[in-house]
């Protein structure tokens, strides 16, 4: 998280603006593939770092939010 | 459909349907948290593009954080119209083993929280989203060399560096339905639940 906001949730928006109609599991799975992409520095450290979502899912329908 | 009889047994490729009303319920902590004030507004405006009803408390104690979800659901439990999905995002510090931290610095459990919510009778059968924009841990993924890296950082360095979707997702089974206990399988709790963590587990959230 920096100034701009966070990772994942700044990610997310953009994802699920862009493609409201996807199957939301499938859009977080591009969220997760952008967040894994990026090299970030934790605000203690110089040195790139990666992250990586965790998703739980135990949907049983696809889920469409728009 | 009658949001209290009994559901259906979705069937394969079936969707949800969200024709109904949505909730949101936005909890972060913002102080001390340079940015969080940009994801408040970032993901309120989603929600409200996607037409959630959505409720924002800032700055939430530990206490608070299971407060609000309590009222979130008996909110939903009680309103006049029936939701057909609900979405949380949960937004604070994170303690070394995955608890949320509140403003007073306190530790709630964010699976508590979560099921608070698997409880609520409003829900039954609909969709209910968290998203958890927390460290987990204060492990920082440096990806250093290929056998000793974590899974996820293999995935990335190996060709094609996209995760699958089978990958990524840990899929937990309807207990209850797969179980020959006699339960339909509408009738599980933990189902129709999607969890999103900012980080993996131990991990720091950037």
């Amino acid at each position: 998280r920096d100034e701009k906001g966070s990772d994942f949730i700044q990610t997310l928006v953009e994802v699920l603006r862009a493609t409201p109609e996807g199957d939301l599991l499938e859009l977080l799975t591009e969220v997760n593939r952008q967040v894994c992409e990026l090299d970030v520095r934790g605000p203690d450290c110089n040195e790139r770092r990666k992250a990586c979502l965790e998703i739980r899912s135990s949907l049983r329908r696809r889920l469409c939010l728009q | 459909m009658d949001p209290w009889g009994p559901e259906p047994e979705p069937s394969p490729g079936a969707q949800y349907d969200l024709s109904r009303d949505r909730a949101a319920l936005c909890l972060a902590v913002i102080r001390d948290r340079p940015g969080a004030q940009r994801d408040v507004e970032a993901l309120g405006g989603l929600c409200q593009t996607l037409g959630f009803e959505t409720t924002l408390r800032t700055d939430p104690t530990a206490q608070a954080f299971q407060e609000e979800l309590a009222q979130f659901q008996e909110r939903l439990d009680t309103r006049k119209s029936p939701v057909s999905c609900a979405l949380v995002a949960l937004m604070a510090h994170g303690g070394p083993q995955g608890q949320l931290l509140g403003a007073d610095g306190k530790e709630v459990r964010p699976e508590a929280l979560v099921q608070e919510l698997s409880h609520c009778r409003a829900l039954r059968g609909c969709p209910k989203i968290f998203l958890l924009q927390a460290c987990r841990g204060g492990h920082r993924d440096a990806g250093m060399g290929p056998t000793a890296l974590p899974w996820f950082w293999r995935w990335l360095r190996a060709p094609p560096a996209t995760p699958s979707h089978a990958d990524v997702l840990r899929i937990y089974a309807d207990a209850q339905g797969n179980s020959s206990g006699g339960f339909t399988p509408g009738s599980c709790d933990q189902a129709d639940i999607l969890m999103v963590y900012a980080a993996a587990e131990g991990c720091v959230a950037y």
